[in-house]
């Protein structure tokens, strides 16, 4: 499959190509990309080739065609439905962060499980008990829960949401989370609702060991 | 310099080999953490050529030398000592995730300027004031500060940060954080106090993006 870090650089490139339209440069090419993201030219190229022929050889990229073309294929171009599973700290501060809304991860519901949490009202949305939550999820057409709850909660969680038939988790908890399996015709598998979830994972502890490579190692930085 | 896509590895290839030695797997290979992580055998080679030769020339490694070279070349064979500035909903979030430590980040200060927070006792610390931060990163040796406060106060609870002398900034803030310059002999300069100062930023926004594309092209998952 393609790999991960492919996707982290087409975000990168993304978010080049806004900086640039931001300063009004309509024209960029695969060096100019490479040079601002720190990789060859010759990876910038192949980036883009798994979608497609944007640019015209030896005239590189027009800077709004391309981003639009990048957004699309990050999914950018269309809403997704958010609900948050676990409105303590974290849940919180994901809910107020201004910077999601403008890639249309619209919040559209908030869950809880606690008397102290459930009712309260976090930017004008009512935290709801998650027994409510398959309806909600079909009603709303909701495409992606974000999973806020303590590491030990974390699995009823995520299967509640793909019981609900969520398409994908963020799961911000410390753990694996593990699709349902059965057993049919004496074989494992992977049980219906959650045959086509994805699941995600999101870890500040990357950026912090980040942090800690480049104050050992400056001039790698 | 070092592209950040390979920290990021170094940083999964860490994970995997937590994960094999966790199953009492004690050897590995560049084929097999290929395979692992999602990426060709010869990206492997080439990001632990970077730093030394591990492993014996088809004979693969050994898991946990490679870990421990790994995690000296991450920073994580030292501890940290991390101040968290703004404890709001995130800068609590971030307190009490019980990731952090495991990989020797202590938290050993944290900081607000709101009367509603400073003065409140966060797992067994107590909340100070930013006028505290100076004399308390000189004493306590701190490495590295948590930003976590609103966009509009991040580059002023920065300079709080730089002028105390930490060694790193983890941003959280979706803001862009600038060293303050200064004119010496009709030049723009790095001010000293931001001269040796790593800034590293954090946000969950590339993870939502990533899960976004993976619904959408399940395939490359
Ligand atoms: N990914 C990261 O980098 C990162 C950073 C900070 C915290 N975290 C993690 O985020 C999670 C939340 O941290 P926090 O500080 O907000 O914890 P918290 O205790 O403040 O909040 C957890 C909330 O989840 C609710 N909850 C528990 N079980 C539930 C369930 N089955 N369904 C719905 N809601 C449920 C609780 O009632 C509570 O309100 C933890 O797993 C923590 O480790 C991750
Ligand atoms: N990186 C991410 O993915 C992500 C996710 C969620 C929130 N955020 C960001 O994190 C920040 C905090 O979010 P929050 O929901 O916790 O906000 P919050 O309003 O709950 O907390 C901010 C805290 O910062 C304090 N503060 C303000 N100015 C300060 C200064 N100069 N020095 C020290 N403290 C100061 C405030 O008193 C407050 O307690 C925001 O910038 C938000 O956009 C980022």
């Amino acid at each position: 499959g393609i790999p991960t870090a492919t996707i982290s650089r087409l975000v990168t490139y993304l978010r080049i190509l806004e900086g640039l339209e931001v300063q009004d440069i309509l024209r960029t090419s695969s060096n100019d990309l490479a040079e601002r993201a720190g990789v060859t030219a010759f990876q910038v190229r192949k980036d883009l080739a798994y979608f497609g022929r944007f640019g015209t050889r030896g005239m590189g990229y027009t800077v709004p065609i391309l981003k639009r073309e990048l957004m699309r294929v990050l999914g950018l171009n269309q809403t997704w439905n958010v609900v948050i599973v676990g409105m303590g700290r974290l849940g919180q501060a994901i809910a107020n962060y201004p910077g999601a809304s403008d890639y249309q991860f619209q919040y559209v519901g908030l869950f809880d499980v606690s008397p102290d949490v459930v009712g309260r009202t976090v930017r004008g949305l009512p935290v709801r008990h998650m027994d409510e939550l398959p309806e909600f999820v079909r009603r709303n057409k909701v495409d992606m829960g974000f999973l806020a709850v303590p590491p030990d909660h974390a699995q009823d969680a995520a299967q509640a949401l793909a019981g609900a038939g969520v398409r994908g988790i963020l799961n911000f908890a410390p753990t694996v989370i593990q699709p349902r399996m059965l057993e049919r015709a004496g074989q494992q598998e992977i049980s219906d609702e959650w045959r086509a979830v994805i699941v995600e994972n999101v870890d500040f502890l990357a950026g912090m060991k980040r942090l800690a490579f480049y104050i050992l190692n400056p001039h790698l930085n």
